[in-house]
């Protein structure tokens, strides 16, 4: 994840361009040279963002705002919460109203136009969609936003979510839920709408896994570093997170903070909290379609697995491991930190993923007691729906669905191992979660750990309480649901770095598909004689 | 547990009646109408802009629009917390 800064001479009249570490770091505010999110790159090689249009989901954008206006796409612009077609912030004396206006920055704010600074896709469109500013959020607004105009707006970025105090399990109800499958089945004329979501603001005390919108499958969750490669504060963690871009979050130094557009006209240094994660990445996304315009839902996940990078991230709490195909990943970071350069660069040449199959991997019904002190373990052996048309050989997503209540929710935890031996934390402790009642009722747990691998084998759940009261609990259930596809991914990409996660990733597969080439046809001409 | 009711509806129209949504909307109290992109003939029905929600449900507007010959059916919209990061 090296790179010479000297080969980047990319000099922008926006003042706030050499603030923008995000960007293009350069140490700035004691940050660390080369930690950024590559975009160098991918601009040199002439990807900016053109021909995309990314909506801001959030309190609306200003509109009228010189670093913005250039780029604002009004058509595909709407107000859920007055029902206009005016996306303006409401105005407050605390300028509460300015997230959505500095999420917008970071994605489309013009360059070389001398104002504040420069977005991610600089050549992109962005869409206002107000929906946030209303007395209490309802599932007609979410459902609407999501499904706006879905053959216009290519990437949804959200940076919002249920109450991230370390006690909520909340996530889409029935009509988002359906807007979320239509949009990945049907928007961008079946390619898929991109859902980009920013994993949470809770910090060690929730868990990300616990929000619905960021853990669903057809959402890529995005956390943050910060510019020398340390967690904000507020990041939470969860095996759900694919990736990670960058925002503040723990320093003082303002210019440590996030650059972008403010309301009225105005810039700022201070965007802060994990928000920023999600539009840097619907910008780096951005460039990704513009290199390749045919690229699904499903490849834009693949592409963030195969280029990001563990670069100089560092998670003082969880080590970095490699799963079973060799891929590597952080409880946090998830792969690591988006790559715009190579990304551009794979999807430049990128053939879309054989189709996806989804099996009912196995499912055990029985009431356990979760014991206070130790743990129980469970097991569910699986040939992954092998001999049926619905075969999964080759996994992107996993879910735990789990059925299980306690004393006390907060103290439970959840790991799930798989058959190649990658072990995905599913739940963390949340200490402040004190619901004795509700429990999870059927709750899709994700990880996107054991992308890759082989799921035939046996798969092992353990479930135990880590706190300071013993506590009681029963599990009733867990089905084991996996994704992904019967063919290898990766066999007929074209490989131009022998470095490169894709090009390990192929030679994995290729060795695999010859194993078992050989393997049929030993068994053939074995039962022949 | 209890959840809050808010006075934003979900109305289903019943065919041929799509068309005059605004004026089942007025007559009804309603500020404004949307249709909805997704389902058969839903639409969202916006309150007169006064922030008050209530736990019960919205007595007088949901009642009335039930009762309207071009309408299928109410569905009285929960209201519940989303926050900025």
């Amino acid at each position: 994840g090296y790179r010479d800064l000297n080969q980047v001479d990319i000099n922008m009249s926006d003042p706030l361009f050499t603030k923008q570490w995000y960007l293009v770091n350069t140490g700035q505010a004691d940050g660390t040279p080369g930690l950024d999110l590559n975009v160098a790159e991918a601009w040199g090689l002439g990807f900016t963002g053109k021909g995309v249009t990314i909506a801001i989901m959030d309190d609306g954008i200003d509109y009228l705002h010189p670093d913005l206006a250039a780029n604002y796409n009004a058509e595909a612009s709407y107000d859920f919460s007055s029902n206009d077609p005016y996306p303006y912030p409401r105005y407050t004396d605390d300028w509460f109203n300015s997230h959505g206006t500095r999420c917008a920055g970071e994605v489309s704010a013009v360059a070389n136009n001398n104002i504040c600074g420069v977005g991610v896709a600089y050549n992109s469109k962005v869409a206002g969609i107000r929906m946030l500013d209303q007395p209490f959020m309802t599932d007609i607004i979410e459902a609407s936003s999501i499904s706006h105009m879905p053959q216009v707006i290519d990437i949804y970025s959200a940076s919002w979510g249920p109450t991230d105090d370390g006690k909520t399990v909340d996530g889409p109800r029935e009509l988002t839920l359906q807007a979320m499958a239509d949009g990945v089945n049907k928007g961008r004329g079946g390619k898929g709408s991109i859902y980009v979501w920013a994993s949470g603001d809770g910090g060690s005390y929730d868990d990300c896994n616990c929000d619905g919108y960021a853990s669903s499958m057809w959402t890529i969750s995005i956390n943050s570093a910060i510019n020398d490669g340390r967690t904000a504060l507020y990041d939470e963690s969860c095996s759900s997170t694919l990736a990670s871009t960058f925002s503040n979050g723990r320093k003082r130094n303002p210019e440590a903070g996030v650059a972008t557009t403010d309301l009225y006209g105005n810039c700022t240094l201070r965007h802060s909290g994990t928000s920023a994660a999600a539009p840097e990445a619907a910008g780096v996304f951005a460039l990704a379609l513009e290199a390749n315009p045919d690229l699904t839902w499903r490849d834009m996940q693949h592409l963030a697995v195969l280029t990001s990078k563990r670069n100089r991230l560092h998670d003082e709490v969880h080590q970095w491991q490699r799963n079973g195909v060799g891929l590597e990943f952080n409880h946090l970071f998830g792969y690591g930190v988006l790559d715009a350069g190579g990304m551009v660069k794979m999807a430049k040449e990128w053939k879309t993923v054989p189709e996806r199959f989804h099996c009912v991997a196995g499912s055990i019904q029985e009431t356990h007691k979760v014991p206070s002190e130790d743990k129980l373990v469970l097991t569910i052996t699986t040939d992954a729906c092998q001999g049926k048309e619905n075969y999964v050989r080759y996994l992107e997503h996993v879910q735990a669905v789990v059925t299980v209540n306690a004393s006390r929710r907060g103290d439970l935890n959840l790991n799930m191992t798989s058959p190649m031996g990658t072990k995905s934390i599913l739940l963390s402790r949340r200490p402040r979660d004190d619901d004795a009642k509700v429990g999870y009722d059927k709750w899709p747990f994700m990880t996107s750990h054991s992308w890759g691998e082989d799921p035939r084998g046996t798969w092992q759940l353990e479930v135990l309480f880590q706190g300071e009261v013993p506590q009681t609990g029963t599990l009733q259930e867990w089905t084991l649901m996996i994704h992904g596809t019967q063919s290898a991914p990766y066999i007929d990409q074209i490989v131009r770095d022998y470095q490169s996660k894709l090009a390990m990733s192929k030679k994995e597969e290729l060795e695999e598909e010859l194993d078992e080439a050989l393997e049929r046809s030993l068994k053939s001409l074995l039962s022949k004689n | 547990e209890n959840g809050i009711l808010t006075n934003h509806l979900l109305v289903q129209l019943h065919e041929g009646s799509y068309d005059e949504a605004p004026q089942v909307a007025l007559e009804h109290g309603f500020e404004s109408v949307r249709k909805l992109p997704f389902g058969d003939g839903l639409f969202h029905f916006y309150p007169q802009s006064s922030p008050l929600s209530r736990r019960k449900r919205s007595a007088g507007h949901g009642q009335s629009l039930q009762k309207d010959h071009r309408v299928k059916s109410v569905l009285q919209q929960a209201g519940f917390d989303r926050q900025k990061r």
